[in-house]
């Protein structure tokens, strides 16, 4: 009856999983290794390539600052995390960059209401505190935000508009400093971390994990949401023996991966911080600010 | 801590559209 109950949770988070976040696993892998036929991803390698990419996607318009640019906004996937934009006097080709990172906010507040929403899916949860509720999120979300780039990437490169763009990896590290340094950490992340080969069931169990972190600072009773997380940790742990039955010490790997991730949210927010210091006229998105303001 | 995060403390009662976001 407990593998049962288990079995039961590991299906309720998936079909959460899959009604929150639009683009699995399973269609970002068909999508880079080409198996959606005619439906290729437009590859974005250079600026020009860039401005090009602009108008080849219909994409929503996301307003979030008063004085942004009202221009096309290339939606980012489940990985705009740069979160930053810069002030005027820009050349045209500054225009496009800034513009993509403006972009990069937006879908970010976007991939932040996803994950609220699959937060609230987690059995219990709704139930926790209110401030444990906001706190387990503000620590929690960037971390599932990197975790869910990584079937999104691969060596060369990562899809970004739900799959409709690929962006290189080169065009990334060609961008001016600092920016060129915020994805180059998650592509090394990610390509380690997808060798593990989760799929989809594995990750909404994995990401119900990372949200149930008793050890947020802050946090105000501990207690339910570390019986809550053990008892994700015991579905993963089935869920992974019985859908990797050759992989050998996976749980232990996965859960060594939580340390590596705390370190590259830690990065990513200093770079962030940096950013709101040395650039002039940079905004951020009031939910990535809320979520970032002393994070750590 | 829910005051300093409206948007977060919003998004966790109810559902928010990306516009109002």
């Amino acid at each position: 009856p407990e593998a049962a109950d288990l079995r039961a949770l590991s299906r309720h988070l998936y079909e959460a999983y899959l009604k929150y976040f639009p683009l699995t696993k399973a269609k970002a892998r068909a999508i880079l290794s080409g198996k959606t036929g005619d439906n290729a991803p437009f590859v974005i390698h250079d600026m020009k390539s860039l401005m090009e990419g602009e108008q080849f996607i219909n994409c929503k318009q996301i307003p979030t600052q008063e004085h942004q640019p009202q221009t096309s906004a290339l939606s980012v996937g489940h990985g705009g995390l740069m979160g930053a934009h810069l002030g005027s006097e820009c050349n045209i080709l500054d225009a496009v960059e800034l513009r993509f990172f403006h972009s990069c906010q937006s879908r970010s507040a976007e991939a932040v209401r996803e994950v609220t929403e699959f937060a609230k899916s987690i059995p219990g949860f709704i139930n926790l505190d209110l401030n444990d509720q906001v706190t387990l999120l503000k620590y929690g979300v960037i971390e599932v935000l990197i975790i869910m780039m990584a079937p999104l990437m691969n060596k060369d490169g990562t899809l970004i508009a739900y799959g409709q763009i690929f962006m290189t990896r080169e065009f990334l590290k060609s961008l001016r400093k600092p920016f060129c340094q915020m994805m180059e950490p998650k592509f090394e992340f990610s390509v380690k971390f997808n060798t593990l080969e989760l799929d989809d069931s594995d990750m909404a169990l994995f990401l119900a994990v990372i949200i149930l972190s008793g050890d947020r600072p802050g946090l105000l009773n501990v207690k339910p949401i570390e019986q809550l997380q053990e008892t994700v940790l015991h579905a993963l742990e089935l869920q992974l023996k019985l859908n990797h039955p050759d992989s050998l010490q996976l749980f232990a790997k996965l859960l060594q991966k939580m340390t590596d991730l705390r370190q590259i949210v830690t990065d990513h927010v200093h770079l962030i911080q940096l950013l709101k210091k040395t650039e002039v006229d940079m905004c951020l998105h009031p939910l990535l600010q809320e979520i970032m303001k002393d994070l750590y | 801590l829910k005051e300093k995060h409206k948007i977060l403390h919003r998004l966790l009662q109810n559902s928010t559209s990306p516009v109002e976001l």
